[in-house]
């Protein structure tokens, strides 16, 4: 795992090991209006993957120690973020900038102007150029996730001492794995590169409350309670 | 919590079947 001689701190190959696979999208066949579908497909791709999301929070060291308070507020303020860095990790040299939802939903953006996602594919491009630069690995990408969660700030917390230690202990698994890469500066610029993800990620909510709300797109049930608990 | 149901189920139990 480790090219420097090993580590001692294992949280990290938890995470890796316990990443959950990339979600196929179901295409939609509810109607023949095709950007409609593909809204639809995305949205039911986005329910799914909310669900994956949530089996896989239980799964990071220290998460389901905390009270099931913080647990349901760290997820209902982090989750978009959690998913976001999922899409912009698989949107990485993409041909044509497409934004990769799925290996089969890969929108370009006339697609997603068409469906009334323009505003999500400018910051969501923005992001993965962002993260293009900065040659993420894996193992970066799975702690970017795991802390955009972490350090979602939620209001009010419970236990403050165990959401601080819940965020120290990542905060100290990437810091452990980058100075093992001779990397050491590579946390600060991790860090450095979550305003942007929080900012994307309440872009995307306030489109999909839009398209729901305003152009009365349906949405799933989980996809609805998240996304109105922000 | 009666607003964050699913979320709420999803949390306290791995195994029992949701309505989504």
């Amino acid at each position: 795992y480790s090219p420097c001689g090993g580590t001692r701190n294992k949280v990290i190959p938890h995470l890796l090991l316990t990443e959950p696979a990339p979600l196929a999208a179901n295409q939609d066949e509810s109607t023949n209006d095709s950007s409609l579908r593909t809204l639809l497909t995305l949205c039911d791709l986005l329910n799914r993957e909310l669900l994956v999301l949530i089996g896989w929070a239980k799964q990071i060291p220290g998460f389901s120690g905390l009270s099931l308070v913080d647990q349901m507020s760290l997820l209902q303020s982090g989750w978009m973020e959690a998913l976001l860095v999922g899409v912009a990790w698989r949107s990485q040299g993409a041909a044509r900038e497409e934004l990769v939802f799925a290996r089969n939903l890969r929108l370009d953006e006339g697609q997603c102007q068409a469906a009334g996602l323009a505003d999500l594919y400018e910051v969501l491009r923005h992001l993965t150029a962002k993260y293009e630069v900065m040659k993420l690995s894996p193992e970066e990408v799975v702690t970017l996730k795991a802390m955009a969660l972490a350090n979602s700030d939620a209001d009010p917390v419970d236990c403050p001492d165990s959401v601080q230690r819940f965020q120290d202990e990542l905060h100290e698994a990437l810091q452990e794995y980058e100075s093992s890469r001779r990397e050491q500066q590579r946390a600060g610029r991790l860090l450095m590169s979550l305003p942007l993800l929080r900012q994307t990620a309440d872009r995307a909510v306030q489109t999909f409350l839009r398209l729901h709300h305003h152009h009365r797109v349906p949405l799933h049930k989980l996809l609805l309670e998240m996304l109105d608990a922000k | 919590k009666e607003k964050h149901k699913i979320l709420h189920q999803l949390l306290q139990s791995s195994t029992s079947p949701v309505d989504l």
